[in-house]
């Protein structure tokens, strides 16, 4: 089964 | 205050990005104009840098952050002609941006003026990163690509080697696989016609919801070309850099785009 990683778990908040 | 010879040019930028995201600030300093903003489900990112070299004149004398609306500034630029040159503004308090558009021949002027938003937008750190694999190749064969296999499957895998560049994807009805060889294949109108060029530290492997390289492939009139940057553990970064009238390089338009994992 594949899962959508998301942004926020690879850029971090400035 | 900014210059810009063709309108047209900022209109496809914002069409490329404006199906993608709803709202975004554009933050404007003496070098130039920088956005960057998450679609909705954070899956991906959008940034673009507009340089001052993309402009025939421009000014900013202070820091500005503008919340604009991407559906209402299409609506604008849609009211202007390609080949107008358009000039942007803003007033003081700063609470809209006007557009005023030229024809080319001098014979209709016309302006407009968007109100602004006050948005608190979070600004992510994009690090810099060593991608293990640089792909490039035309935008017209990626884009074909990706819609070719969206009517198959729901995401793709690209596989990156020294030799090719792989992208297939697996549906109810079946399978799809296309390869392009690494190098030049031979010359068109005088035009070097690419199949991929791969620069490569390491072979990966990955896959990406099609949905949203699809949204990214509107960008494709921005440029020939598009180049794929990809690494274990990191976003796919798609970039289209975008040119002055002069043919010089003068920004880009990037996206961003979290890989599926299986599990």
């Amino acid at each position: 089964k594949e899962t959508q990683q998301e942004i926020p778990e690879f850029f971090t908040k400035m | 205050n900014a210059l810009i010879k063709q309108a047209g040019l900022l209109k496809k930028i914002i069409d490329a990005i404006k199906d993608l995201i709803d709202e975004a600030t554009l933050d404007c300093d003496n070098d130039g104009i920088y956005l960057q903003a998450m679609d909705s489900s954070h899956v991906s990112l959008v940034t673009f840098y507009l340089k001052k070299n993309l402009f025939e004149k421009y000014s900013c004398n202070r820091n500005l952050s503008l919340g604009i609306n991407m559906t209402s500034i299409a609506k604008i630029l849609k009211c202007g002609m390609s080949d107008d040159t358009l000039l942007l503004e803003t007033n003081n308090p700063i609470d809209i941006l006007s557009f005023k558009f030229e024809s080319r021949r001098g014979h209709k002027l016309s302006q407009f003026q968007l109100r602004l938003m006050n948005l608190e937008m979070e600004r992510l750190s994009i690090p810099d990163t060593e991608y293990s694999c640089i792909i490039e190749m035309m935008c017209s064969e990626f884009s074909k690509v990706c819609h070719d296999l969206a009517t198959i499957g729901d995401s793709m895998t690209i596989t990156c080697t020294k030799k090719n560049v792989t992208f297939d994807t697996t549906g109810d009805l079946g399978t799809g696989i296309v390869s392009l060889k690494q190098g030049v294949v031979g010359s068109e109108n005088d035009e070097n016609v690419y199949a991929a060029s791969i620069k490569i530290v390491k072979p990966v492997s990955l896959s990406f919801s099609l949905r949203y390289l699809i949204y990214f492939t509107k960008a494709s009139s921005l440029s020939n070309k598009v180049i794929l940057h990809m690494g274990e553990e990191v976003p796919l970064m798609v970039e289209y850099k975008i040119f002055n009238t002069y043919e010089e390089e003068a920004g880009y338009l990037r996206y961003f785009l979290a890989p599926k994992v299986n599990e």
